[in-house]
């Protein structure tokens, strides 16, 4: 359903800008 | 950055789209590049959400009777899919060499793959949101197709019946829609037609009364079929014109420019 659909979208968006804060951490340094 | 349409689409990614551009700017800044991280604990984070995600897609497609939508919704959860298997193939390259140019691609096209077919995906899903509010705008268009066939206080009552819950259903979903959109001129269009509708909607009902008493008691009743037919078509116009603003997107405000 769209609250669901929704939950883990929202969940993928997080785990991948976590993703990318790990890679742009290095990346800066 | 991509325009979202939805408030919704564009809180869940907006942030995301941000960060994808500037790791592209980074990238290309610093392509000689340091050392990698290991990876494999985020990229396992965004897997496992990716097969969460994958899960309710095919629910959700399972479940449809929405023929577009199953149809068009695969497509957007084998781009997370390969998106994320090309994020998994980075953090193992990366493992045997934190330098590795081709994995760093990898890394961003996955994490771009991973904006992309979310962003097509909730599309997707939207699109289908906004059939069904238009699947109800057409039951109010069928409604009032009879409108001017009505000529008993009998069949008049049933009518309102009938048309009541289906116009109360339209104005809760576009109102609810119309706070929905980012495009400013879209939303307008929607308020003021939906406004047009609450308005019509009485006088249409208080026309046809006339209209049926008038029948009832032998009189004349040319002018008052008159004034019906004008509302029935006012309201049918207002109605149409909500099923074209629903369909609109960025891209045709762009077209137009």
């Amino acid at each position: 359903d769209a609250s669901e659909m929704v939950k883990q979208a929202k969940i993928l968006a997080q785990a991948t800008s976590q993703l990318i804060q790990n890679i742009k951490g290095q990346a800066e340094t | 950055m991509p325009t979202f349409h939805t408030k919704t689409i564009a809180g869940i990614l907006e942030p995301v789209a941000q960060q994808v551009s500037r790791l592209v700017i980074l990238h290309e800044e610093a392509e000689d590049g340091n050392a990698m991280p290991d990876l494999e604990r985020p990229v396992q984070g965004v897997s496992k959400a990716v097969a969460n995600l994958v899960k309710v897609g095919r629910d959700t497609i399972n479940s449809s009777n929405d023929q577009i939508l199953r149809q068009d919704m695969p497509a957007s959860l084998q781009r997370v899919e390969r998106a994320s298997h090309l994020l998994e193939e980075a953090s193992a390259m990366l493992k045997i060499d934190p330098y590795s140019q081709p994995a760093r691609k990898k890394l961003i096209e996955g994490s771009r793959g991973i904006l992309q077919g979310t962003s097509l995906l909730l599309t997707c899903f939207d699109e289908s949101e906004v059939r069904k509010i238009i699947r109800e705008c057409k039951k109010v268009l069928d409604y009032l197709a009879v409108a001017e066939v009505i000529d008993s206080m009998e069949d008049l009552v049933q009518f309102v019946k009938d048309l009541s819950p289906c116009l109360t259903k339209v104005s809760r979903d576009v109102d609810y829609r119309e706070k929905e959109l980012t495009h400013q001129v879209h939303r307008e269009m929607l308020s003021r037609s939906l406004e047009s509708i609450k308005t019509l909607a009485p006088v249409l009902i208080c026309a046809m009364k006339i209209y049926v008493q008038l029948v009832a008691q032998g009189k004349t009743e040319h002018e008052a079929a008159e004034n019906r037919n004008y509302l029935v078509h006012r309201m049918t116009d207002e109605i149409n014109e909500i099923i074209r603003v629903l369909q609109l997107t960025t891209y045709d405000e762009d077209e137009w420019e």
